[in-house]
């Protein structure tokens, strides 16, 4: 029984690519066959895994979306064994204004995925900054929304708009979406702010929080320019070991 | 004279906010009559001034597009002399759908400005993490566009397509817009990344690139929880010196 997961934030830079790549890296070695689906036309998921812009170019989440692809005509696979990714570029960008006028728009991605006959484990989606066409339509699409929180003020104002947008669509769009959790980033044990915000989610949001904490850790900044995911480039680093945990916790919590 | 200058890009948490707030705020504080409107339907700029909630859903960009209401009803005064706000909420996220068939759709803030008669010397403009409908208004509006731009691997990789955009605006639809421009932004000189990515980008922009580097800071990210630009929250941190240096560098620089 396959899961899906968005990864969605409409506040910016808080780790959503960051979370889609290495989480999905950590459950492939966990041997759970995943799919990444980047559906952000900034493509940083795709680049992010080393996918050369001339494949993209060829096949991508665009394609599929407009001229009604299968989808896996546009999979690849990646350095990971159990890991395969759908990439996206900058075509994306034009995507919502062709799709205004057409009824069920909100539904487009979840019929190219139900289209899909592999046997993936787990399918996750990076989404873009905004709660536009594309987002909306990852959650249509899926089973579960983690969201990945910056210990930071900006971070949290958006957050209550976030759950409530999740709230309607669950409503109006997919009743069998639920939230998956909440992941602390960035977290800086040195930083007053950092264990404020984080005390603060945890007390208004219990067990809906990830025991998992990602810290601030500069190789999973580096990793990317690399065209690796973290337990590629540097298995050891506290960034790797909490992606696996959280990976961990995602296969075993029951909740997911 | 005055110089509207917008604060643009996609890539998402790269400063463009933090930028927004205490440029405007080091401009007043250098006695230039600033006015700062904020395009983000995260309404970050405006809960980062400490404007009220109920303050904003009278009066805010939304209602001045959607009802070509005049911009000066939405101004409000700041705590800084010479620093006034159009702020801005929610509402703000179904405004592209509502323009869709609108023709002219892109010059709605540009000729909402033109009706504004005060006599500010600069108009600072941030923008969401996207390059649709409220991005393209204000890059249509304005004289200079300013890219706060991460020292990380990712920032680095949209930096060409918005370049692209920004072009192509100039060609079609407003040829007085320059690059103000780059900014580097959250540098940390112990970070190897971080230093590479300014060498890289100073090497290729040269002189387009700010003088002024903007230090990775904590208070600059605890200021907006008390509602407070960075020059009333701390005024001696590295955060503060370095934007009222980029105040300086853009009155005084001859190319804005
Ligand atoms: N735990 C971490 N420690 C250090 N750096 C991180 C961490 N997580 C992410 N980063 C870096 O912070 C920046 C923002 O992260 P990322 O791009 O994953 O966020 P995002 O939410 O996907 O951004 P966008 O809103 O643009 O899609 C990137 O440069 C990334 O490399
Ligand atoms: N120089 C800095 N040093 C430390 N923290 C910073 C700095 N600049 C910004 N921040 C913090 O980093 C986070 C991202 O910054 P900010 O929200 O200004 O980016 P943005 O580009 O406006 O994001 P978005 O794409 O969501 O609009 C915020 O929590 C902010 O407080
Ligand atoms: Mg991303
Ligand atoms: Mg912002």
């Amino acid at each position: 029984m396959r899961k899906i997961i968005s990864i969605a934030n409409q506040k910016g830079g808080v780790g959503k690519t960051t979370t889609a790549i290495n989480l999905s890296a950590s459950l492939a070695v966990a041997e759970k066959k995943t799919l990444l689906i980047d559906a952000d036309a900034q493509g940083n998921a795709s680049s992010g895994m080393g996918i050369n812009h001339e494949q993209i170019k060829k096949n991508n989440l665009y394609l599929c979306l407009i001229e009604n692809r299968p989808l896996s005509e546009a999979i690849v696979n990646t350095q990971i064994p159990h890991l395969d990714i759908l990439p996206a570029n900058q075509d994306l960008v034009g995507v919502e204004l062709e799709f205004v006028t057409l009824k069920d728009r909100e539904k487009r991605l979840k019929t190219l995925l139900r289209g899909l006959d592999s046997d993936y484990d787990y399918i996750v989606i990076d989404c873009p900054p905004s709660l536009g066409f594309l987002t909306v339509n990852a959650l249509v699409a899926s089973d579960y929304l983690v969201v990945p929180l910056q210990c930071e003020y900006f971070a949290m104002e958006g957050l209550g708009h976030l759950l409530n947008t999740m709230e309607l669509i669950k409503r109006q769009l997919n009743p069998t979406l639920y939230l998956g959790g909440i992941l602390l980033t960035m977290y800086d044990s040195r930083n007053l702010l950092s264990r404020r915000v984080s005390d603060d989610v945890r007390g208004h949001f219990g067990k809906l929080v990830f025991k998992t904490l990602i810290p601030r850790n500069v190789r999973l900044s580096e990793s990317p320019s690399h065209g690796l995911p973290i337990v590629l480039y540097d298995i050891k680093s506290r960034g790797a070991i909490s992606y696996m945990e959280l990976a961990e916790e995602i296969i075993n919590n029951g909740r997911m």
